[in-house]
């Protein structure tokens, strides 16, 4: 079965929150999470790379609507010693190409990352899995990168075959 | 639409790299995943939290079989300037949840991470979408980890009820 890209999507309505030194122990994670849900928070993307020196970097990207609310938590999370400190983006869009076997497939999330690199767009996260990859970027780069990332897939002369060398 | 979770899955043979002060500059990470792909090397995650003082890190998990491939691209990196050092640890796993409507749905990552912080196994990685969540955690803790995901989301007295408070 032929890998493929289905569509692009983009995100504006969006913030990122990034928890800075949570503890690289059971259950912190489970406890933000807990935490947000209690609050009816969406969490659209969750990303957490592997830690340093027992300090994990919690990432995640939600609807605008709920940033007050996460906001709240953030204070309650740096009283309670969750997290030291937190940043909050709210210039963030959210882009990303949904398709079939786009991990197996090698070259699928380069084809995108490339597309937004020679834009001079910069990848702020990545998050991908079979399914979807998805970009955080900066949000006023939003309308540039979902046209870069359509025509790289979707190439407006019908040519299917990959850009670049 | 009801979220649902509709599946439970574990990956052992495989491993996790991790590239650090990779530049923080549009164009990288499409180099990264451009060479792994020249190499046919098959990319299972890309997780890439925001970076840091213009220093970004990239973690990415890949079969077993394509380790060596990649060590000599970290190499190759290395050189280039791609990045400063790369961790490679091959006693990872992956457990993920597939389902529908996971992120809009508060609580359902929660649930499972909080079943892996009641057994007390620490979260590595994660990473997250509308249909599913997947976590990198300590190879040897795979098969524990995968019952107690597996309990939480279909437990075994068949109450379908969230465990917890
Ligand atoms: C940082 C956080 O993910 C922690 N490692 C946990 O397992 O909950
Ligand atoms: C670190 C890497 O993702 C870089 N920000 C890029 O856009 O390629």
């Amino acid at each position: 079965e032929q890998a493929e890209v289905v569509g692009v999507s983009s995100d504006r309505k969006i913030a990122k929150i990034t928890l800075l030194d949570v503890p690289d122990e059971p259950g912190l994670a489970a406890r933000v999470f807990q935490d947000l849900a209690a609050e009816e928070v969406n969490v659209r993307l969750i990303i957490q790379s592997a830690s340093s020196e027992s300090r994990g970097r919690i990432t995640f990207v939600l609807d605008d609507e709920y940033v007050e609310r996460a906001e709240l938590l953030v204070e309650q999370w740096k009283a309670g010693g969750v997290a030291s400190d937190a940043s909050i983006d709210h210039d963030v869009a959210k882009i990303s190409i949904v398709g079939s076997r786009l991990a197996s497939t090698p070259g699928l999330a380069a084809r995108m990352f490339a597309a937004l690199g020679r834009e001079r767009i910069n990848i702020d996260c990545i998050s991908s899995s079979e399914m979807k990859v998805a970009c955080v970027i900066r949000g006023d780069q939003a309308q540039r990168a979902v046209r870069a990332v359509h025509d790289e897939f979707f190439p407006p002369d019908g040519d299917k075959s990959p850009s670049g060398g």
